[in-house]
């Protein structure tokens, strides 16, 4: 008996009620995503790749569209995928304008590299074939309010505080 | 962030991806590709994490959630619930992990929520068995 599996996690945070729906469904879909590669006798470097891409499209995860935003409003993508029978690693960080960084992070597992960051990840992508996007294609109007939100952040609580009806 | 780890019959593998969090200095770079932090694996075991992208480095979570593992397969589960106390009591970092051993599979989180999802299949008889949950419980 030989048993195949896959198991996926969608990020732990306060994930608010309003998402709950969404983010099982987005969940289910990743991980059938994966068993479907491995019924097929695929790779497992290749399964996961496959159920983390399902995710990184689904803008109600934190990967890919819908991705958090850095302060200056950008995308910036952090991905990585090991292979446990031969330790091998392919990761990159800093990854701008491309969808899937965890399809970029599978080619630098094929190559001599473990890790590449930055524009020099993003030039591995475009050489890889990987189409180059716009950041607006990643960002969602959730995450932007979000931002927003952190940005003003001072400015509220200062002016409850001119207001005088407010304590430390 | 989001994260899968898989058995093929034959091996494993991790992989795990993420946006960081919001308002982040350009530049800066949590756990999520940090191979024994943000994922590990090797002959007999797999791990994804997520959370507190500094915390789950200075942990080395996903490493320490395989090294816990062992070798004894059934201990995935356990593996992570060490990992995630160790962080939280050590370090003060939240976060949640993925786990796969050939016979077991471990979900842990300490955080609100964190959304997971379980499929295994028999090749021979066919039989699959999926389990999924987001709550704590």
């Amino acid at each position: 008996m030989v048993k195949i599996k896959i198991i996926c996690h969608g990020g732990a945070w306060s994930i608010p009620d309003e998402a709950k729906e969404k983010s099982l469904e987005g969940i289910r879909n990743a991980a059938r995503a994966g068993i479907e590669v491995l019924k097929n006798s695929g790779k497992s470097e290749d399964a996961v790749v496959a159920a983390v891409s399902a995710m990184e499209n689904d803008p109600i995860f934190n990967a890919g569209h819908g991705a958090s935003l850095t302060r200056d409003g950008t995308v910036e993508l952090d991905s990585m995928v090991m292979r446990g029978r031969d330790y091998s690693i392919g990761a990159v960080a800093a990854l701008r304008n491309v969808k899937n960084a965890c399809q970029v992070a599978r080619e630098v597992l094929d190559s001599e590299h473990t890790l590449i960051v930055g524009p020099g990840a993003s030039e591995f992508a475009k050489e890889k074939g990987f189409e180059i996007v716009d950041d607006s294609e990643l960002v969602t109007p959730y995450e932007k309010a979000a931002l927003e939100k952190i940005r003003n952040y001072g400015t509220g609580v200062e002016s409850i505080f001119k207001a005088g009806d407010a304590h430390d | 962030t989001v994260g899968a780890v898989a058995f093929d019959g034959d091996g494993f593998a991790c992989c795990t991806s993420t946006g960081g969090v919001t308002f982040k200095r350009p530049g800066r770079v949590g756990d999520s590709p940090l191979a024994g932090s943000g994922g590990y694996a090797d002959g007999g075991a797999a791990c994804s994490t997520t959370g507190h992208g500094e915390g789950i480095t200075k942990a080395l979570l996903a490493h320490r959630v395989v090294w816990g593992c062992g070798a004894d397969q059934t201990r995935a589960s356990k593996a992570v619930d060490d990992a995630l106390d160790f962080m939280k009591t050590e370090i003060g970092s939240q976060g949640g992990a993925i786990c796969l051993t050939r016979a077991s599979y471990g979900v842990g989180f300490n955080t609100k929520r964190m959304p997971w999802c379980y499929i295994s299949f028999d090749t021979e008889t066919e039989e699959e068995e999926i389990l999924v949950g987001i709550e704590p419980e």
